[in-house]
């Protein structure tokens, strides 16, 4: 099994996916809290768009890749997560 | 899922570089024709027309940013987000591009830490006339920075991205008078500064030697440019063959950190691995990033494998990547990649048949051919052959230098020192 990520990668992780579009905005009840499931299909989703494995973890790769430099226009259009929900 | 496009609903966008990065070593003018390259990518292939503007109301304004620069994308320092841009729209900051200046932004550079800004303006442009991301890894409009794209003068957009241009902009007509009439295209920018051509910057004529007469030191193709030297000055003319001016401009004003003492050349070339340029001088060498020295130079030709002594010419042959360095009846080929001189060389010339076996200098060209400079002739190999091209030598001054045509006699004010 893959190991954990650590907290301060699966904060980043978070803060990074809701940077560029694949969670949506923090909830300002609940702050960045996000449901499991809901985060593994963000990291899906990021995944697939940056040509890695879809694991749905913040494995080594997705890490590796989110620290590369980039647009700073987020990848997916406001919205998508929701109508990805629905 | 994605939103309907936005899109530009004029065709003339104009631009501006509004800000400048602060600590790179790229001259202003070598920014500002990068971003005219990499918005050309986009306007050769679409009915798009992109003009640079100097005042504030032009549609795209190019800025050099740190941190929050309250446009809520905040830049975060070196590494990170990069740039972005403002996708087409009626609010006041559509089209605009921002990079951050925390980068090191480079242009041709081996530095595998710097930040190629051509590569990042192509990119931030696509988004400027309405493209997103896509996660297509051959794209360049997938959000990773994935390094230098190549050469601004050579680069042609993806299939990809050609496809979703022409889906918002159809495709450009193939060019006609007309059309041509209607839509002009800009004034191609150099990639170096222009060399002084007023005529306050012209020393007193007896000094001068004249384009027409002159056995050339040096002859180099620099940014897809060519460059003639002759003692302390030099010409030069525009990637389709115009003079960019008849007068010549003094090397020390252009060329900044040449030795002011240095009353000639005897070679000089673009290396084809980092697209330095360097200069041959006796025994010493020079190499310059864009038109400034770089430091710790010069340095013994030595570092070549080269005898002292200097050599006659320079070039690199496109038909195998190869530098060929030319002293007397000899010549060395050498990996500029590599930095190694192939071995069994120095071989006794010349390795094209037909051309002299000693030279002034030689280059390589936009066409594919070399050409190869002796006395006030010139001798043509077509691209991977072996022999010069039937028909020569022929006259450097009247093919090159426009010597000899009414109009360039009618122009060409002064006496010069011959006495024309």
């Amino acid at each position: 099994a893959a190991p954990a990520p650590r907290a301060e990668d699966l904060s980043l992780g978070v803060e990074w996916l809701s940077r560029f579009g694949y969670l949506p905005p923090a909830d300002p009840a609940t702050g960045q809290l996000q449901t499991q499931e809901e985060l593994s299909k963000a990291i899906t989703a990021m995944q697939q768009f940056g040509g890695l494995e879809t694991t749905g973890i913040l494995d080594e790769a997705t890490l590796a890749l989110m620290k590369t430099p980039r647009c700073s226009l987020p990848d997916l259009p406001p919205g998508a997560q929701a109508r990805r929900k629905r | 899922q994605t939103p309907p496009p936005t899109k530009w609903s004029k065709r003339n966008l104009s631009w501006r570089v509004r800000t400048f990065p602060r600590d790179s070593p790229m001259g202003r003018d070598t920014v500002r024709a990068l971003m005219y390259y990499a918005l050309k990518v986009w306007s050769d292939i679409t009915p798009l027309n992109f003009h640079e503007v100097a005042g504030n109301t032009a549609d795209i304004q190019i800025d050099f940013s740190k941190a929050d620069h309250n446009d809520g994308y905040p830049f975060d320092g070196p590494g990170g987000t990069v740039a972005h841009a403002f996708f087409p729209g009626d609010h006041h900051t559509a089209g605009d591009t921002h990079f951050d200046d925390d980068e090191a932004w480079t242009f041709r550079s081996s530095d595998a830490h710097g930040m190629d800004l051509f590569a990042v303006a192509v990119h931030e442009f696509g988004h400027a006339i309405g493209l997103s991301h896509v996660a297509a890894p051959s794209s360049i409009m997938q959000p990773y920075y994935q390094g230098p794209v190549g050469d601004p003068l050579r680069y042609g957009l993806p299939y990809e991205d050609r496809v979703r241009v022409w889906q918002l902009y159809g495709v450009r007509e193939s060019v006609s008078p007309t059309a041509q009439l209607g839509t002009p295209e800009p004034e191609e920018p150099p990639l170096l500064p222009e060399p002084p051509n007023n005529r306050s910057s012209i020393p007193p004529w007896k000094d001068v030697p004249h384009r027409c007469t002159a056995h050339f030191d040096a002859v180099a193709q620099i940014r897809g440019e060519a460059f003639f030297f002759k003692g302390k000055y030099f010409w030069r003319l525009t990637r389709d063959r115009h003079l960019v001016s008849l007068q010549p401009a003094q090397m020390h004003r252009f060329w900044r950190g040449l030795p002011l003492h240095l009353d000639s050349v005897d070679a000089v070339y673009e290396r084809t691995s980092d697209h330095k340029i360097v200069f041959f001088k006796g025994d010493r060498y020079w190499v310059f990033k864009d038109n400034n020295v770089e430091e710790g130079y010069p340095r013994p030709v030595s570092d070549f494998s080269l005898p002292p002594g200097g050599i006659d010419a320079v070039f690199s042959w496109a038909h195998n990547d190869r530098t060929y360095f030319f002293k007397d009846q000899l010549y060395w080929r050498y990996d500029d990649h590599t930095r190694r001189m192939d071995p069994g060389y120095p071989v006794q010339g010349p390795l094209w048949r037909g051309v002299p076996s000693m030279l002034d200098d030689a280059m390589r060209w936009s066409d594919g051919a070399s050409y190869f400079f002796r006395g006030q002739e010139y001798w043509k190999v077509l691209d991977g052959e072996l022999e010069a091209a039937p028909g020569y030598p022929q006259s450097t001054a009247r093919d090159w230098l426009v010597c000899g045509e009414p109009l360039a006699d009618a122009e060409d004010v002064g006496p010069g020192p011959q006495g024309r």
